[in-house]
């Protein structure tokens, strides 16, 4: 069962006697339901990764980093988790992420989607789901709507976006939040 | 046409045998 996209694994492991990119390693590429599986049967749950490891799941060709051309205008969906959360919710979270990537859930705005990232961080661990473009409100919009409801977060919970930009410049401001 | 997939679908192969 092919996917609509190509997607790439990466693994980050914080070392910090490397240069950050040194330390961010492509795993694996799929584009099938059949093989999706094959690798997250493969590879640790995210809860099992010591602090400072990242996975980031994103479409082929789009590195997983503010630099790449085609992540630098957009930004993202953050889930913010409370330490406690680790291990009663960070893995179905982050399985329900991945789940709503492949499968293109978000309709036609799935387009904007490049990809997600869970940090595993002593401090509480983080989800988010990164856009292309953070002027594109509707899509951003939707996208989160619909992202919240996935991951059957509460209608209080609040989840707020911000773009690359801002977050670069240490800013913490949310553009938006659904 | 777009392939969509909703978790449920997706959920069914997470432990099928791989077909070879």
């Amino acid at each position: 069962h092919s996917l609509e996209n190509r997607w790439a694994l990466w693994f980050f492991k914080n070392d910090s006697s490397q240069a950050w990119q040194d330390n961010l390693h492509l795993i694996i590429k799929f584009d099938t339901v059949e093989d999706f599986w094959a690798v997250y049967g493969h590879i640790q749950l995210a809860s099992k990764l010591s602090s400072g490891c990242d996975y980031a799941l994103f479409k082929d060709g789009i590195r997983p980093m503010w630099e790449d051309s085609r992540n630098k205008r957009g930004g993202r969906w953050l889930v913010s988790l409370a330490k406690h959360q680790r291990h009663s919710k960070l893995d179905r979270l982050w399985l329900e992420t991945l789940l709503c990537l492949i499968g293109e859930s978000f309709e036609e705005h799935s387009q904007e989607v490049c990809g997600a990232v869970v940090n595993i961080r002593t401090k509480g661990d983080k989800i988010s789901v990164w856009t292309r473009e953070a002027e594109n409100q509707a899509s951003v919009l939707h996208i989160g709507h619909v992202y919240k409801q996935h991951l059957g977060l509460s209608t209080k919970a609040i989840i707020g976006y911000q773009a690359h930009a801002d977050t670069a410049t240490k800013s913490t401001r949310n553009k938006f939040v659904v | 046409g777009k392939k969509q997939y909703d978790r449920e679908f997706l959920l069914d192969f997470q432990f099928m045998p791989a077909c070879i």
